[in-house]
């Protein structure tokens, strides 16, 4: 059975993207069948590997098309759903609704978790029902949080969202792991940033992902980090969170 | 009459909320009546700002609650319209209106441009009706794009929101300006990212808000940049922009 993680952080601009492109990229290079599904709108996975899907996470949760045939093979072992901008479409449509709302995604998604081993959820920066149905279909969160103080305080909502798909839908999450990124020793704030996350996170807080150019350049290419500068920093931070991802079970 | 000026991109963190909270401040400053409204459920302009209002843009969207009622003073010549998570609800109201659901913000908002000189609107990073909302209320538009290869993709998105909004409502929201930010000369791909914005906005692009931490540092002691430390760059380059925005009329 998949191990399905969402990536989500309703803060804009903490490295979701960046997160889930390279953290399935690594899993796939382990050898584990991984499925990448874009949640957000803009689209931003298909634009980091350079693939453009001819459907997308609209046609298998508005329209019911089987997700295993919208998924496109990008890399060895790694499959991805795209998205794009008919998906703000699927919000209204899915606001329209009168029931289960929250729950169309898992219901679509059916039989996929046989075919793979992870399943990645790249979420959008929003408080929306697409990402309610994300984390309905997801059984564990990893959190990407910047080192800056307006991404801690989102954080806290983070929590108060899980807590309430947990108390109105009655569907746990638990979090993987809370990831720092942007990580850069030498600024205060991010040392702070880092303090302030571990005192409440405690084991679950993840090794910090290093502020890195090459992160930011890689999508410019098509690349993941790995095939980039598999010798930067940012290949070494994230093949460290694969190897946590992979060596931890599924928390309870 | 109020220019009303929506800064927005749905890419997120790309310095919206810094821009809103700095321009506004730097225009009262400067002895204009500003009103700074959040239409962000984040709430980060209460954050930054250090304001809890106890109603918010949601009274005025959805329970019909007077703008000028609602609206807060938090300094001289400024007063803020906060947002918090309840906003996320106003979007699944905005959802299930048969009619009119891009234009609500805008009627509500009625007179409240005749108390103010500029108004500006803080936007959530995201394809919604809220920002739809936004972009039929306000009369021009600005940008914030950070320069990286991920935010210059989304910044075609953001021209075919304004192009859809023309062409679907008959409203026009000229580009008051598209702002770089995050702006580090050392940076190879900074440099070519502003110089690709250069060649599509030629003379609507603004001078960069460089990267500075300071400007981090600030919300988290609930100051806008001018008084946190008004001899950073980061306060350079906003009062620049003050005076870039007086000093144009509306676009054409
Ligand atoms: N550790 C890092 N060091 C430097 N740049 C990074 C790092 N992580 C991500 N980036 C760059 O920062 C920008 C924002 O990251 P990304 O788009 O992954 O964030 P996001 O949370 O997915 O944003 P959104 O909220 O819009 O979905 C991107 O251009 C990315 O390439
Ligand atoms: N020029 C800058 N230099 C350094 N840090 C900055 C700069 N501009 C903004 N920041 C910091 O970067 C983070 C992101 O900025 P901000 O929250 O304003 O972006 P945003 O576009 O409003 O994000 P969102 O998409 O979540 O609404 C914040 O912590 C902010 O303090
Ligand atoms: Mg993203
Ligand atoms: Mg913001």
């Amino acid at each position: 059975r998949a191990r399905k993680l969402a990536i989500l952080n309703q803060k804009g601009g903490t490295g979701k993207t960046t997160t889930a492109v390279n953290l399935a990229a690594g899993l796939a290079e382990r050898g584990f069948e991984t499925l990448l599904i874009d949640t957000d709108a803009q689209g931003n996975v298909g634009a980091s590997l350079g693939v453009k899907g001819d459907r997308s996470l609209y046609h298998v949760l508005v329209e019911g098309q089987d997700a295993a045939d919208v998924a496109v093979p990008v890399r060895g072992s790694l499959d991805v759903i795209t998205a794009d901008a008919t998906l703000a479409v699927a919000e209204v449509w899915l606001a329209r609704l009168d029931q289960d709302r929250d729950r169309i995604l898992a219901k679509r998604m059916g039989s996929a978790h046989r075919r793979y081993q992870f399943i990645l959820l790249d979420c959008g920066p929003s408080l929306s029902l697409l990402n309610q149905n994300a984390l309905t279909y997801a059984d564990e969160v990893l959190i990407p949080v910047s080192c800056d103080y307006l991404a801690l305080v989102g954080v806290k909502q983070v929590l108060k969202t899980l807590k309430d798909i947990e108390r109105h839908l009655g569907h746990s999450v638990p979090i993987a792991g809370v990831l720092p990124t942007f990580y850069d020793a030498r600024i205060r704030l991010a040392k702070e940033a880092v303090a302030t996350l571990r005192g409440h996170f405690k084991d679950r807080l993840l090794d910090p992902i290093r502020r890195s150019t090459r992160l930011a350049e890689a999508p410019s290419h098509r690349q993941t980090i790995f095939e980039y500068d598999n010798s930067s920093t940012g290949a070494e931070d994230y093949r460290r969170l694969v190897e946590r991802i992979v060596g931890s079970d599924r928390p309870a």
